[in-house]
């Protein structure tokens, strides 16, 4: 564990209380992607299945457990909680992510590193996650008045890969043969993504107004 | 056994 690892792992929790806060005090989810979400959930399901037969730390088996039960109970109240669900923008956010699932699903079939059920679905978690994001980008630039708190959510969401990124210069520079392309490819493409919202967020943090993001 | 993989990262 490095310290850039955990300023990753402590940023991405926020994002995730970021979000169950906003959902479960005021009681809406307007602006918040249920794709995003859904697809999110799909991701720790599918990286976290090791859960049950790997033991690396406490520390890693309560994060999993956090990420994983948080991401789904998001996706729990935003389809069946009575007052939640009718926060929810459905005609705005029509991100077909299953569009995302399977060549992700096909990119782990071809790329991995061994080719064992557990790795194959790690492979496609990393994959998926790179993606994750993009129903959630795709329904701020239609909403447009994004309030703090999604706005704080994927900061935060975009924040913690890029803790990542340093994390695996950190460990390559410190560990000998820790070279794992798959990992930092599909972690870069995933900061990219967020590159320009973070520029929106940034100017609308330094002129301290609303963000806003182009159509 | 930790294997060099970066499967210890969540």
């Amino acid at each position: 564990m490095n310290i850039f690892r955990l300023a990753g792992d402590m940023t991405h929790l926020a994002s995730v209380l970021v979000l169950l806060l906003k959902i479960h005090t005021i009681k809406s989810c307007a602006g918040v992607s249920l794709k995003t979400q859904e697809l999110y959930a799909i991701v720790f399901a599918t990286r976290y299945l090791d859960i049950f037969t790997s033991f690396y730390s406490i520390y890693n088996t309560l994060m999993k457990l956090i990420f994983l039960g948080s991401s789904f109970s998001i996706v729990w109240y935003m389809r069946y909680h009575k007052t939640v669900r009718r926060t929810y923008d459905r005609e705005q956010d029509t991100f077909r992510h299953w569009f995302l699932v399977l060549p992700c699903l096909l990119l782990a079939l071809l790329i991995h590193e061994k080719f064992t059920f557990l790795e194959v679905l790690w492979t496609f978690s990393l994959y998926l996650e790179a993606v994750a994001i993009l129903p959630q980008l795709v329904l701020l630039q239609r909403t447009r008045n994004i309030d703090n708190l999604t706005g704080q959510y994927v900061f935060l969401l975009g924040g913690y890969r890029g803790f990542y990124i340093l994390n695996w210069i950190y460990r390559y520079l410190t560990e000998p043969h820790f070279v794992h392309w798959i990992t930092w490819i599909a972690g870069l493409v995933q900061t990219l993504l967020y590159a320009d919202f973070f520029y929106y967020y940034f100017q609308s943090w330094k002129n301290n107004k609303k963000l806003q993001l182009p159509a | 056994p930790k294997d060099r993989s970066t499967k210890d990262e969540l």
